[in-house]
């Protein structure tokens, strides 16, 4: 375990809960996408399947257990608690356009043909575009809650500092994963522009608003 | 099957 990899589970960690919390505190789900939450809670089923057959540390199961938990919590509130107010005309990414394609490419691009493997890669990539509805939500509506960008803002970094791990396990512990490296990319060059908006006007206290 | 790096990260 490294400094980068800790405050980036911890970054994650927080932007599930900030997430949850706004939900069950607002008692609403405007400007959610919850296609993208259910790309996520297939992203931590898919992944932690080892999870009792693959003991790592306390650390790792816990978190495991937590974040398919709170991930399933917030499908949950979404889709049938606060169900009314889901913005299903704003959350229209087909996410079949997602899953099909990261399917097919998890069985040819895989490091070992097992269910398993097939299923980690499955989920690795599919993580790497998950945020997509999200961020087609919110081009079509124009503007974030301050909330929503606080959790996209830690959504986001918490894969920049998983990048910064494997270059420090790279280089302290010839630590190498070529698929998790490759979409953990991906993945944080789609908040990039995000990253900006975020930094130029949210942290100076101004709404979240793309260019109309 | 050896080259495949441990599942140790979440």
């Amino acid at each position: 375990m490294n400094i980068f990899r800790l405050v980036g589970d911890l970054s994650h960690l927080l932007a599930i809960f900030v997430l949850l919390l706004k939900i069950w505190k607002s008692r609403s789900c405007a400007g959610v996408s919850g296609k993208s939450q259910i790309l996520f809670a297939l992203v931590f089923i898919t992944r932690y399947l080892d999870l009792f057959t693959n003991f790592i540390s306390v650390y790792n199961s816990l978190m495991k257990v937590i974040f398919i938990a709170s991930t399933v919590a917030t499908v949950y509130l979404m889709y049938i608690k606060f169900k009314a107010t889901y913005d299903s005309n704003h959350d229209t990414f087909r996410i079949e356009f997602l899953v099909v394609p990261v399917g097919g490419l998890a069985f040819l691009v895989n490091h070992d043909f097992t269910p398993l493997e097939i299923l980690w890669t499955f989920s690795i990539y599919l993580e790497s575009v998950a945020i997509l509805p999200q961020l087609f939500m919110i081009s079509k509506t124009g503007e974030a809650e301050t909330i929503t960008s606080h959790y996209l803002f830690a959504l986001g970094s918490y894969r920049a500092l998983y990048l910064l791990n494997w270059i420090y396990r790279y280089y302290f512990e010839g630590y190498f994963d070529l698929i998790a490296v490759v979409a953990g990319c991906v993945q944080t060059i789609l908040y990039c522009d995000f990253f900006y908006l975020y930094i130029t006007k949210v942290m100076w206290g101004k709404k979240l608003s793309l260019p109309a | 099957y050896l080259d495949i790096p441990e599942k140790d990260e979440l």
